[in-house]
């Protein structure tokens, strides 16, 4: 179960606020999965005092509201990533971002199929760009599939839909050293030419996840 | 015996919070940080197992105007019903109380009423309306929540509300469950030519794949 609360002390009237907390929820919260089970609970409240003194923001396009958007997604997707890198078992964050795409909603869909898969391999530190080109090819978003290009970090693994040659050592390295430090094993995805772009954030899939969850009771 | 805020914010370690490059500054706080906001986090006993904080509280000393989003899973606990009713009554919130230990999902009427009592009861203790006060809950599912047990918790709990550091961390920590680090982060920036500040925390380790509107 995801819970959040957040806190500002913008000016902001309601409507306009209650769109922006949706927003920033799509852009965070929405896109984390460590297990694929959505929970009963899953709540994010969100509260707005006004005593900062800010002249009350009461339409979405303005540019304080702009302002404000930023700040919110930035602090949901800080507290959305800290609990995919606490994923139950995990040893890395994955970070998957996606661009080209024709919107930012089909770039984040993408985004969170590939975060979704059992990307078991990242456990297992191989660099798996078939299941990753497989996870983004099945997130019901139509793209050309010759325009796919996978990279994995800052190495790329395939280009024009097709697999390239990769020092599959430094590939393979590159994973274990995010396991060993906890840190992040990040997948960049091109679809096209779009100017859609999105994240979300996962975890890798270990031994200790199915141990505590096979130990967990309702 | 009485953990101090200083244990309870300190219980677990924090998250590493990554955050981009951006016009804003990272500052301490959580839940604090902005104008107007106070949090708490103490054991009240609703836990199956151990003596973590388990109650958190934040509230604000103004009408702020709330939103909310929320599960679309269709077997909603109870806290998730209670909050979306109160959220179309009223713009405005005052108090966010929230229970880890059990989920107060499946739960029937009587879970539901549960959520009244409590809500009622924190609402008298700080002298708002019912509705002003939200719930969330976390833990097991298919359990009521310990309600004697929160419910003689509630006047140290309230007694113990700071804007302090330490009660935005406090809080962080007692609304986990399997989480191994607490969740909770804020920001300074301008907005219209004013510092505005925005923080909050977060739990949540397994059973994740939130899909919430």
């Amino acid at each position: 179960t995801l819970l959040g609360v957040i806190t500002t002390d913008a000016m902001v009237a309601s409507d306009v606020w209650r769109k922006m907390v949706q927003i920033a929820v799509n852009r965070s919260f929405n896109q984390i999965t460590v297990d694929g089970d959505t929970s009963t609970n899953d709540t994010v409240i969100a509260l707005a005092s006004g005593l900062s003194g800010l002249t009350r923001i009461v339409s979405i396009n303005s540019y304080e509201a702009m302002q404000l958007q930023e700040c919110l997604d930035v602090v949901m997707q800080g507290l959305a990533k800290s609990i995919a890198w606490d994923g139950e078992g995990a040893t890395c964050l994955i970070e998957v971002s996606v661009t080209g795409a024709d919107s930012e909603t089909e770039a984040a869909k993408i985004a969170r199929s590939v975060a979704s898969s059992s990307l078991a391999a990242v456990y297992g530190r191989d660099p798996n760009w078939g299941r990753i080109a497989c996870a983004a090819g099945y997130a019901g978003i139509p793209f050309h599939q010759n325009k796919l290009q996978v990279l994995l970090g800052d190495i790329l693994l395939m280009e024009a839909g097709e697999p390239q040659p990769f020092d599959r050592a430094a590939a393979s390295n590159y994973l274990r050293k995010a396991g060993e430090t906890h840190g992040t094993v990040e997948i960049h995805i091109s679809v096209g030419d779009g100017l859609g772009s999105g994240q979300a954030w996962g975890c890798d899939l270990s031994y200790d996840y199915v141990k505590i969850n096979a130990e967990y009771t309702t | 015996v009485s953990m101090t805020g200083n244990e309870s914010s300190n219980y677990i370690p924090k998250a590493p919070i990554f955050l981009p490059e951006g016009p804003w500054k990272q500052i301490p706080g959580g839940v604090t940080a902005a104008e107007g906001f106070k949090a708490a986090g103490m054991y009240g006993g609703l836990r199956a197992k151990g003596e973590k904080p388990d109650l958190a509280l934040v509230t604000c000393d103004v009408d702020a105007i709330s939103a909310g989003a929320f599960t679309m899973n269709v077997v909603a606990a109870a806290p998730v019903l209670y909050c979306k009713k109160a959220l179309d009554v009223a713009k405005t919130a005052r108090a966010v109380l929230i229970n880890a230990g059990q989920a107060n999902a499946a739960t029937g009427d009587a879970g539901y009423q549960d959520v009244i009592e409590c809500a009622s009861a924190l609402a008298e203790l700080l002298q708002m309306r019912p509705e002003e006060v939200l719930i969330e809950s976390t833990g097991v599912i298919g359990h009521r929540i310990k309600k004697e047990a929160l419910l003689n918790s509630l006047p140290k709990l309230v007694a113990s509300l700071s804007s302090s550091i330490e009660g935005a961390d406090s809080a962080a920590v007692a609304i986990t469950t399997t989480d191994l680090v607490s969740k909770s982060l804020a920001i300074e920036s301008q907005v219209g030519g004013r510092t505005v500040r925005v923080g909050g925390m977060a739990k949540g380790s397994g059973m994740i794949h939130p899909n919430m509107a």
